[in-house]
């Protein structure tokens, strides 16, 4: 379910997943001893000899004698140790920092995390049995799975310290951080061994960082943020060939905003939300510079997870256009939009916009209205349908299931575009008295201020760069306003589109190409109407955005 | 009313990748173009 | 009220994490690989000595105007640093092949007299790092690719 509560149940469930699959059976009476000697032969090996794969290929044989990896409960227990050992002999190693305050985190030594380190990527490149250099490439899946179940040893263990520290302040972050750096590094780099199967590889490392996503372990979200956004993985992640990538680097974005939205919605920032927040918008602006079709592309669920009250984000996602277009200057005067040859296209979206819509059982009875205008009584009690009393933590945030409405508005839009398309081949053809427009309409005259605010939002959410659907659903805020009932409506379609404007920058191409026309076209009289000179301030803010605009 | 995104530390007109050099979420400006390098271990002596 | 009481208590425990997470966010530091090649036992060098590689050993020309002997010092005594990986590129460029089983420099001293698939057969140039710190000239010495780095 694309909404805000099916994310966060997402999360809780898999956070439970992640507990209870990290109860381990009682090891075996002197196990940990044990992995304490290989470890200390493994830092040996490492230190006297680095780079001699004769000496790493003895150490491997004389860990295949105790099972690993060939034995999957013993390289459980081996991994799992390890990484105890060696997380606390690096905590231990904390040194005061000099002249640093006093609860100051000290610094940690990472050599024998890194010589760790080191071992787990031996293991998985080449501690596949009976696969020697020559058939490098014959143990791959072996190599994958392998992969996988000692990061997902790493994950578990991370989670069972977590759980037994974070209470108590004492959950030390950083030598997990340094782990899953130094294998995501590693393991990223172009190598014969694993590089054939590089996007499985990224893959993996996706589907731990979604394990251990903010809403299951705040206690390592800056790690997280950090080792998602990390050179070597987001964008190895969105270069992936097809595009791979795309969908696991959505679902870590989805995870973030899912996590951030009830501190980003309540206005209310601690520090540590404040300052991840900031972080967030780092990423998404490399994001916005070096991907920006992976925002546009995904817009629609992105908004979804953003709250409302989040303007310039929602704007920041909005924003992002193909860096193959260029646009035409919003301001140029007298600029035919509906000359651009790119309002004919439509806009690449990879969200699925009916989810909403399919979960409560209203794309049916939608579609069968939207072609045959019939049953009326669909359309007279499609405003009740939208409510739902969306609760978060106990305080109702709003009544309207906001994603459905997203969800209802665009994919309303796209049929009227394709019925256009049918009817005459473009869009010229007047939008007005068609069975979209009929339902646009009726909620805009029978939804309640807030339920109309989300409507408003969801259309102005479209306005993008050039495509089809910004140049559709501009004309259709432009007819709304020009036939609303009453001026109050037209003052709710102006505050919407003036609440996005007055934010700092970006601003979508599509929204100052529709306020540019909603104030300059004779046919709106925009200026005539009484909230434009309501008040000095909202004077001097209207001529403020409109001379920007001119 | 949002914030001033041109202030956190990212050039965002350089006609370059911005990833290469992002240095963290944190970071108040890009590392210094660090050369992402890797050595086969083979040439650890 | 006993489930509004649970709630506001995850929250706060939810928060008190996230601030720790900010506490012990990582820093530069515990993002950074040793960049430079850390002796175990440095030799006390007058002060005037440097002790990190002038930053323009940062950009691979340099390395195209050294000698021979240089990139191999630099090859030997930088080890996992950015220079040894420089070095190495640029050996490559002067036709110099690295033997991964004998950790050796080769470079053809003449076309191999036999090739198949799996290795070549000739006489070779060699840089002996070990005892001599000097190039040898290798004849019949067969260089299995599944060495070749």
């Amino acid at each position: 379910v694309q909404s805000n509560v099916g994310h966060t149940v997402n999360a809780t469930c898999a956070a439970r997943e992640l507990r209870l699959a990290s109860i381990v059976p009682e090891d075996p009476a002197g196990a940990r001893e044990q992995v304490t000697g290989l470890l200390e032969q493994w830092i040996r090996v490492w230190n006297e000899s680095p780079g001699s794969e004769k000496a790493y290929a003895q150490y491997l044989t004389l860990l295949q004698q105790h099972g690993v990896p060939r034995n999957e409960q013993s390289t459980e227990r081996f991994v799992r140790l390890a990484t105890v050992i060696c997380v606390e002999s690096c905590v231990e190693s904390r040194t005061a920092e000099e002249g640093a305050s006093a609860d100051s985190l000290g610094v940690l030594t990472y050599s024998v995390v890194d010589a760790y380190a080191k071992l787990l990527i031996l293991l998985v490149k080449y501690a596949i049995p009976d696969s020697s250099p020559s058939t490098v490439l014959a143990g791959t899946p072996q190599r994958l799975d392998l992969l996988n179940r000692v990061l997902l040893t790493l994950t578990r263990t991370l989670v069972s310290n977590y759980d037994k520290t974070v209470e108590m302040d004492n959950f030390d972050q950083r030598p997990y951080f340094r782990l899953f750096l130094n294998l995501l590094q590693d393991l990223n780099v172009p190598d014969p061994v694993l590089d054939s199967s590089n996007p499985r590889v990224l893959a993996a490392f996706a589907t731990v960082l979604h394990a251990l996503q903010p809403a299951v372990t705040p206690g390592f979200a800056f790690s997280w943020l950090e080792l998602v956004s990390h050179r070597m993985f987001m964008p190895n992640l969105l270069l992936a060939k097809n595009q791979k990538g795309w969908a696991l680097m959505h679902r870590l974005l989805v995870d973030l905003f899912v996590f951030l939205e009830p501190y980003l919605r309540q206005v209310q920032l601690s520090d540590a939300a404040r300052l991840l927040y900031k972080g967030a918008l780092r990423v998404l602006l490399v994001l916005l510079h070096d991907f920006p079709e992976f925002l546009s592309d995904y817009h629609f669920s992105f908004c979804d997870v953003i709250p409302s009250s989040c303007i310039q984000l929602r704007n920041l996602f909005l924003s992002a256009f193909p860096r193959s277009m260029r646009l035409p200057d919003p301001f140029t005067p007298n600029l035919k939009v509906d000359l651009l040859p790119e309002i004919s296209q439509p806009p690449r979206i990879l969200s699925n916009c009916v989810i909403a819509l399919e979960a409560c059982a209203l794309r049916e009875p939608l579609d069968e209205y939207l072609l045959t205008r019939h049953p009326i009584s669909f359309l007279l009690d499609l405003p009740r349908k939208l409510l739902d009393a969306n609760t978060n933590n106990d305080h109702v945030i709003t009544s309207y299931n906001v994603p459905l409405v997203n969800s209802l508005v665009v994919h309303v839009g796209m049929t009227a575009i394709s019925q256009l398309h049918t009817k005459s081949g473009n869009l010229q053809q007047p939008i007005a008295h068609s069975t979209p427009m009929d339902v646009f309409q009726h909620l805009m005259n029978n939804l309640d201020s807030e339920g109309r605010y989300f409507l408003l939002n969801a259309i102005a959410n479209q306005l993008r760069y050039p495509n089809n659907h910004t140049h559709y659903f501009s004309c259709v805020l432009l007819y709304l306003f020009a036939e609303a009932t009453s001026e109050y409506i037209q003052e709710q379609v102006t505050r919407v589109l003036l609440e996005r404007l007055i934010v700092h920058r970006p601003h979508p191409w599509g929204l100052l190409i529709t306020f540019i026309e909603l104030i300059k076209n004779p046919r709106y009289s925009f200026w005539s109407h009484g909230f434009t000179h309501c008040a000095t301030e909202i004077e001097r803010v209207f001529e403020s955005v409109a001379r920007s605009c001119m | 009313l949002g914030s001033d995104l041109t202030t956190l530390g990212l050039n965002l007109n350089s006609s370059e990748c911005l990833y290469s050099t992002f240095a963290s979420p944190w970071a108040e400006a890009p590392i210094t173009r660090e050369p992402q390098f890797s050595l086969p271990l083979c040439y650890y002596m | 009220d006993d489930l509004r009481a649970h709630r506001a208590a995850a929250e706060a425990r939810r928060l008190a994490a996230l601030a720790l997470s900010m506490r012990r966010a990582p820093r530069k530091r515990d993002a950074e690989r040793p960049r430079q090649y850390v002796p175990r036992n440095p030799y006390a060098t007058p002060a005037a000595f440097p002790t990190q590689p002038a930053a323009v050993f940062d950009g691979a020309a340099v390395f195209a105007r050294l000698g021979t002997d240089t990139l191999f010092f630099v090859f030997y005594y930088q080890q996992g640093t950015y220079q040894q990986y420089l070095a190495a590129r640029e050996l490559k460029k002067q036709s110099w092949r690295y033997h991964k089983k004998y950790m050796t420099w080769f470079q053809r001293h003449e076309e191999p007299k036999a090739t198949t698939d799996a290795f070549e057969q000739g006489t070779y140039v060699y840089f002996d790092y070990e005892t001599g710190w000097c190039q040898r000239i290798k004849s019949d010495f067969t260089f299995e690719y599944a060495y070749l780095e």
